[in-house]
């Protein structure tokens, strides 16, 4: 979503 | 995805399925702390909450699952099929002494004031202490059987792996993830122990 962090490690 | 991060993941998979295997065919989970693994339930489960809001890639996805699957199937074995082997009176580390600091500091620093970046902060925080309470009963039995070991030295590897990944991601990527990083340093650290 906007403005949602994203973490894309495990 | 790095070389790092790709045989970091490898290597905690390995470490999961190590000790999956290990009380399965030994039938059997003395020596093993039910509490670490409750912790580390608690932590793929708080962390990867995102399944539910993002898509990444289907390898990201898949290994969620895997881990979190894992992890309770873990738990299960200790707790409800082989409890009769689960050494209770040895495993007597005081997880809320854990929990509960972590709580705090995921809610004082946090890279954003939201639930579910909370409970991602919160699970990156337990996650390097989640270990302890194994740590904590070898200590008090004296000695690890040799699997045990394996199973700890590959979740080692795979942080230490990490750590180089965030090197490489900083230097490639320009990526920075302080919180991460700080507490992978910790967890490291532990393991080296």
């Amino acid at each position: 979503a906007e403005g949602e962090l994203l973490h894309d490690e495990l | 995805m790095n070389v790092f991060r790709l045989t970091g993941d490898l290597s905690h998979l390995a470490a999961i399925i190590i000790l999956l295997l290990k009380i399965w065919k030994t039938r059997s989970c003395a020596g093993i702390s039910g509490k670490s693994q409750i912790l580390f339930a608690l932590v793929f489960t708080t962390r990867y909450l995102d399944l539910l809001t993002s898509f990444i890639s289907l390898y990201n996805t898949s290994m969620k699952v895997i881990y979190i699957g894992c992890s309770y199937a873990t738990v299960y074995l200790i707790y409800m099929k082989f409890r009769a082997t689960y050494d209770g009176n040895h495993d007597s580390f005081r997880v809320e002494f854990l929990v509960v600091p972590v709580g705090g500091l995921a809610v004082l620093i946090n890279h954003d004031f939201s639930p579910l970046e909370i409970l991602w902060t919160f699970s990156i925080y337990l996650e390097s202490v989640a270990i302890l309470p194994q740590l904590f009963m070898i200590s008090k039995t004296g000695e690890a059987e040799t699997i045990t070991t394996h199973y700890l030295f590959c979740l080692g590897l795979y942080r230490a792996l990490y750590l180089f990944n965030w090197i490489w991601r900083y230097y490639f990527e320009g990526f920075f993830d302080m919180i991460a990083i700080v507490a992978g340093v910790v967890q490291t650290v532990l393991y080296c122990d």
